[in-house]
C-alpha cells in the first residue's frame, strides 16, 4: 500500500512542477524541485498560485491546491509570456 | 494584459475558422465563435467579420497533441485550448484541443464558454484572477452559457485597450432621452439601450453599467420600470412581456405578457410605469392614455383607460419613461423632464432629463 502511495506522490510532484513550470514561471530546473521542494522557488510559486487562483495561501501542497491543478483551464500561462 | 499590452492597432478584425471539429455539427462552430466574439463587441468600438479563405486576424484551429506551435496539447482534459496575443501571423490565433468532447451545452466542454475565454486573449487580454472573470484561467463547468456575461473585470481590461463601445450614451448630451426609470433600494436606475445609470443620493456621480452585467436574463432597450417598495421587486417591461427582479435576482416564472396585468389585446407595450408608494397603486402609461393597477388587489382597477391629459394637466402624451421620488411624479419626454405633484395635480418643474446625472 505504501508503495502506490508513494508512486502517487511522485505523479503528483510530476503534476505540480509541470504545472507551475508552465503556468507560474517556474525555473525549468527538475534537480532544483525535487531538492527544494519544501522550501525556495517552489513554497514561492505556490503561493503565487494559491494567491492568483483564489485559494487560501498556505505556501503547502494542500488538497485544494492539488484538486484545482487537476481542473480543466486556459493553457496561456498566468504569470510571464506566452509566445 | 500580456506584458507590453500587445493589442490590435485597427478596430475591424477579421476571423477564419481553419477547421472544425467533428463533435459538433459546422454551424453549431460557427455561432459558438460569432456569439463569443459578439459578447467582446458589445463593448468595445471592435467589430468582427468571417472570411473562409487566406489570411484573418484570427485564425481558429482544432487540433491534438502536437500541433505546429511548439506547445502541444495534452490529450482529454487539462489544457482546452490556448491563444496568441494580438499580432501578425499566429499571433491573435485561438487553438482548441480537439481531444475534448466540444458540446453546444455543458454536458461536455462547452465551446462557446472557452471560445469567448481564448477570444479574449486573441483580443489582447491576459488572465485575470477575478474567479468571477471570463479571462479567470480555470473552466467552470457550473457556467450557465445562456447567462454568460462579461464581468466588470473584464469590461475594464477589454475597454483599457480599445475603449468603450461608440454607441454608449453620454450621460450629459443634451439629447439624451430615457428608454425607462426606476428606483431600487433608494437609488434611482436610468435605463438607456443595453446600459443603465445608477444614481445614489449618496453620491454626486452616477455608476454607468451594462443591464447584463447586474441582469443577464434581461433584455436591452427596455420600454418601462418600476419598484413596488413593498415588495422589494423592481418589474421592467419591454414588449408584450414583463420581468421581476429582486436586488439582482432576476426572479423566477418571468417573464410573463403584459395581459395577465388585465391590458386589453390592443395594447401592444408599455411607455412608461409610475408606483405610488402611498396608495400602493401603479399607474401605466400608454400613448396618451393610462391605466391604474391595484397592487394589493393584484388587479388593474375599473373605469380605465382614462386621458393622461384629463388627470396629469400638463403632461404631453407619449411619456417616454416615469418615476416617483418625494411624493413628486417625474414624466419624461425626450430630452425633458416634468415634475409634477399630483396632489396639487399640477406640473411644478420642467428641467433637463438627465438632471439626475450631475451634468
Amino acid at each position: 500500500y505504501p508503495v502506490d502511495r508513494a508512486a502517487e506522490d511522485e505523479d503528483s510532484m510530476e503534476l505540480v512542477q509541470q504545472y507551475l513550470e508552465r503556468y507560474y514561471n517556474l525555473a525549468k530546473d527538475t534537480k532544483a524541485f525535487v531538492r527544494r521542494r519544501d522550501g525556495g522557488p517552489v513554497v514561492d510559486k505556490l503561493r503565487e498560485m494559491q494567491k492568483f487562483l483564489g485559494l487560501e495561501v498556505t505556501g503547502k501542497l494542500d488538497s485544494d491546491t492539488l484538486d484545482m491543478m487537476h481542473k480543466p483551464r486556459c493553457g496561456v500561462p498566468d504569470v510571464g509570456d506566452f509566445a | 494584459t500580456f506584458p507590453g499590452m500587445p493589442k490590435w492597432r485597427k478596430t475591424h478584425l477579421t476571423y477564419r475558422v481553419m477547421n472544425y471539429t467533428l463533435d459538433l455539427p459546422r454551424d453549431a462552430v460557427d455561432s459558438a465563435i460569432e456569439k463569443a466574439l459578439s459578447l467582446w463587441e458589445e463593448v468595445t468600438p471592435l467589430t468582427f467579420s468571417r472570411t473562409d479563405e487566406g489570411e484573418a486576424d484570427i485564425k481558429i484551429l482544432f487540433a491534438v497533441r502536437d500541433h505546429g506551435d511548439f506547445i502541444p496539447f495534452d490529450g482529454p482534459g487539462k489544457v482546452l485550448g490556448h491563444a496568441y496575443p494580438p499580432g501578425p501571423g499566429i499571433y491573435g490565433d485561438a487553438h482548441f484541443d480537439d481531444d475534448e468532447q466540444w458540446t453546444r451545452d455543458t454536458s461536455g466542454t462547452n465551446l462557446f464558454l472557452v471560445a469567448a475565454h481564448e477570444l479574449g486573449h486573441s483580443l489582447g487580454l491576459f488572465h485575470s484572477a477575478d474567479p468571477r472573470a471570463l479571462m479567470y484561467p480555470v473552466y467552470n463547468a457550473h457556467t450557465d452559457p445562456a447567462r454568460l456575461r462579461l464581468s466588470q473585470d473584464d469590461v475594464a481590461g477589454i475597454q483599457s485597450l480599445y475603449g468603450d463601445c461608440p454607441s454608449t450614451p453620454a450621460a450629459c448630451d443634451p439629447s439624451l432621452s430615457f428608454d425607462a426609470i426606476s428606483t431600487l433600494r433608494g437609488e434611482i436606475l436610468f435605463f438607456k439601450d443595453r446600459h443603465f445609470w445608477r444614481k445614489s443620493l449618496r453620491t454626486l456621480e452616477p455608476g454607468f453599467y451594462l443591464i447584463s452585467s447586474f441582469w443577464p436574463s434581461l433584455p436591452s432597450g427596455l420600454d418601462a420600470a418600476y419598484e413596488d417598495t413593498s415588495k422589494d421587486i423592481v418589474f421592467v417591461f419591454k414588449g408584450n412581456q414583463f420581468w421581476a427582479v429582486k436586488g439582482t435576482e432576476a426572479q423566477a416564472g418571468y417573464p410573463k405578457s403584459i395581459h395577465t396585468l388585465g391590458f386589453p389585446s390592443t395594447v401592444r407595450k408599455i411607455d412608461a410605469a409610475i408606483f405610488d408608494k402611498e396608495k400602493k397603486k401603479t399607474y401605466f402609461f400608454v400613448g396618451d392614455k393610462y391605466w391604474r393597477f391595484d397592487e394589493r388587489r393584484r388587479s388593474m382597477e375599473p373605469g380605465f383607460p382614462r386621458e393622461i391629459a384629463e388627470d396629469f394637466p400638463g403632461v404631453d402624451p407619449k411619456v417616454d419613461a416615469a418615476f416617483e421620488a418625494f411624493g413628486f411624479y417625474y414624466f419624461f419626454n425626450g430630452s425633458s423632464q416634468l415634475e409634477f405633484d399630483p396632489n396639487a395635480r399640477k406640473v411644478t418643474h420642467s428641467l433637463k432629463g438627465n438632471s439626475w446625472l450631475n451634468c
